[in-house]
């Protein structure tokens, strides 16, 4: 783990006492290679090495016995607070239905989540209706369909329609209010490089006016998560990001990275396949699981 | 790249810069760095652009050797394995067509009975194809349906038996000891086949793609990679990596949605898109 790592690094000098400008480096570069191992993406390490630096290079470090736990100390507070931090509690349309829209990449978990969000919210007591926008991967709507039937939520879908703009758009107009107080849109994984499918989204968004847009991202993700959350966001203007497969055994730094690249809060972490497999993100488990 | 001059540290530095922004890891790209410094040494490049050409050797060196499927049983097996939402049903389908062209026939078992709609989502491929799926109802035993499925292999004289399995976590206990169950079928209900396990892995995947091929290759021999969804912008240099570590060959790459979108591995074009 980094913090043996780091002990050791500190452990060598301890004959002859002061820490130099020397073992700093020494500490930056061990925590640089954690955080590239963590999958945390290069330019977002080099900034953070930056922010950290500074701190280390103060008096408290310098001077202290246990220079070692002093800067994990730090890196773990850094990362806390970059993670961390403001509201990532759920919008709720002061007009209902409240519309949330689910987007990201093939395969991210964007169906599973829809129907984990359903779950979370008829536990606070509200009326959620899947809308299935996704008509283009095989069996998509069918899964969809399943997913509303097992965590007891409506859904709604046009078989034969091609069109998911008109399919979300007609979800939001006949919503039933005096049966649903919220409405779920999934729709199609595609690459953010796909210039019309982001487009359709674009369409989606101005036509429903969602309250959210949710990114669901796979954890195990690599340093391309930055350039995908980048383009989500820049293009649409998410609200929040939903980490899923937070079960598997990946340090999950791509959760640093899309966090420092939108600046949008992390919601939810995701844990399973099951409907109840969502959980609240917490900045300081993560920071910890990153640092491994 | 930068035009550089002269071959020097930032030559390097922007070279391993590359290979980590292509998920290789910082300790393979900082070793395949230092290796291009002694080959620009001994071979004595002394042009930047021979120095890249190098490092794409080193890469396609690393990746070469046998990409191609063992279909020598009759029937052949072919079991699409990995973690949840890789694309490992899509894949079957290409391939599927893939035989298909060169004039096998393909009859499928779909062994994924836990997620919703995936036994509907492979049999859609199946009608693309127009082959035979071997199917039970949802939340069955998926062994029972692989059984079932290497019977009717072999009494409709099948060339090739594709199994899809249900996405699982590598470090998901129970659920590899359900995998390793299937394996076991297969290998008893046809011994005299030859059997291909193909990890399926998303090209996105960071470092955690060296854990899942790890713990699948203990459950079930793996024998080669599918390297899914390399129309993106991500590399997939994991996979140089998990050749290094585990001899694991990448035999196809997936490049998109579309049921011609699955290619054989070619290591030299992979090497130059990483580089890009
Ligand atoms: N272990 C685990 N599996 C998950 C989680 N979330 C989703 N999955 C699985 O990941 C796979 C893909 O999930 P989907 O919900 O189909 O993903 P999607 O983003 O809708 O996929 P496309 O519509 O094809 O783009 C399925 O096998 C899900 O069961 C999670 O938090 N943990
Ligand atoms: N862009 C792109 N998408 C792909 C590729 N291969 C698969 N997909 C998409 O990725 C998503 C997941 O594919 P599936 O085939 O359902 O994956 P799976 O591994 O069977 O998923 P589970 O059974 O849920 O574990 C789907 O939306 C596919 O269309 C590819 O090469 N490129
Ligand atoms: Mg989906
Ligand atoms: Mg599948």
């Amino acid at each position: 783990s980094l913090g043996e790592k780091l002990q050791q690094t500190f452990k060598k000098l301890k004959g002859h006492g002061k820490v130099s400008e020397k073992d700093i480096k020494e500490a930056m570069r061990e925590i640089k290679m954690a955080l590239l191992e963590a999958d945390v993406n290069f330019k977002v390490v080099k900034s953070f090495e930056n922010a950290v630096k500074e701190k280390a290079l103060g008096s408290e470090v310098m001077e202290s016995l246990t220079p070692g736990q002093q800067i994990i100390k730090i890196v773990r507070d850094e990362l806390t607070a970059l993670m961390g931090g403001e509201n990532s509690k759920l919008t709720v349309s002061p007009k209902p239905p409240t519309v949330i829209m689910m987007v990201g990449l093939q395969g991210a978990g964007k169906t599973t989540t829809t129907g984990k969000l359903a779950t979370y919210l008829k536990k606070q007591g509200k009326k959620p209706l899947l809308v299935a926008c996704d008509v283009y991967r095989p069996a998509a709507v069918k899964q969809l369909e399943v997913v509303a039937g097992q965590c007891g939520a409506g859904f709604f879908s046009k078989p034969g329609s091609n069109k998911p703009v008109e399919i979300a758009k007609e979800a939001v107009k006949k919503c039933d209010l005096s049966i649903y107080d919220t409405v779920i849109i999934d729709t199609a994984g595609r690459l953010h490089i796909d210039e019309e499918l982001m487009g359709e989204l674009v369409a989606i968004k101005e036509a429903v006016e969602p309250d959210e847009i949710l990114l669901v991202v796979d954890a195990m993700t690599g340093q391309d998560a930055v350039n995908v959350a980048e383009s989500f966001n820049n293009q649409l203007d998410i609200t929040g990001v939903v980490l899923a497969k937070m079960d598997s055994d990946t340090r999950g730094g791509a959760a640093l990275s899309v966090r420092a690249v939108t600046g949008k809060p992390i919601k939810f972490a995701a844990s399973g396949e099951k409907m109840d497999d969502l959980e609240q993100f917490y900045p300081d488990r993560m920071a910890s699981r990153i640092l491994g | 790249f930068v035009a550089f001059n002269n071959i020097g540290e930032d030559l390097y530095e922007e070279l391993e810069e590359a290979l980590i922004f292509a998920d290789l890891g910082a300790e393979t790209a900082i070793a395949l760095t230092n290796e291009l410094r002694e080959n620009v040494k001994t071979k004595r490049i002394s042009e930047p652009e021979e120095a890249k050409k190098e490092l794409y050797n080193i890469i396609s060196e690393a990746l070469s050797g046998d990409c191609s499927l063992n279909l020598s049983g009759k029937p052949a097996v072919i079991m699409v394995i990995g973690v949840n939402g890789v694309g490992k049903t899509t894949s079957i389908g290409k391939m599927t067509a893939l035989l298909q062209s060169k004039g096998k026939k393909v009859i499928l078992a779909a062994a994924d009975t836990f997620r919703a709609a995936a036994i509907d989502q492979l049999a859609i491929w199946a009608d693309r194809n127009n082959v035979t799926m071997i199917r039970h109802e949802e939340g069955s035993d998926p062994a029972a349906v692989v059984f079932d499925a290497c019977a009717a292999a072999k009494s409709r004289n099948a060339d090739v038996l594709i199994c899809d399995t249900a996405g699982r976590l590598h470090n998901k206990k129970n659920l590899m000891q359900e995998l390793e169950k299937i394996y076991r079928v297969i290998k008893r209900e046809l011994p005299e086949s030859s059997l291909e396990v193909l990890l399926a892995l998303d090209a996105t995947t960071g470092q955690n793609a060296v854990n899942q091929a790890e713990m699948f290759k203990e459950t079930a021999d793996i024998t080669g990679i599918v390297l899914t969804k390399l129309d993106g912008t991500a590399k997939g240099g994991i996979v140089i990596n998990i050749k290094k570590k585990l001899n694991i060959p990448v035999k196809f790459i997936g490049v998109g949605e579309g049921i011609e979108d699955l290619q054989e591995f070619d290591p030299e074009a992979f090497a130059k898109a990483l580089l890009e």
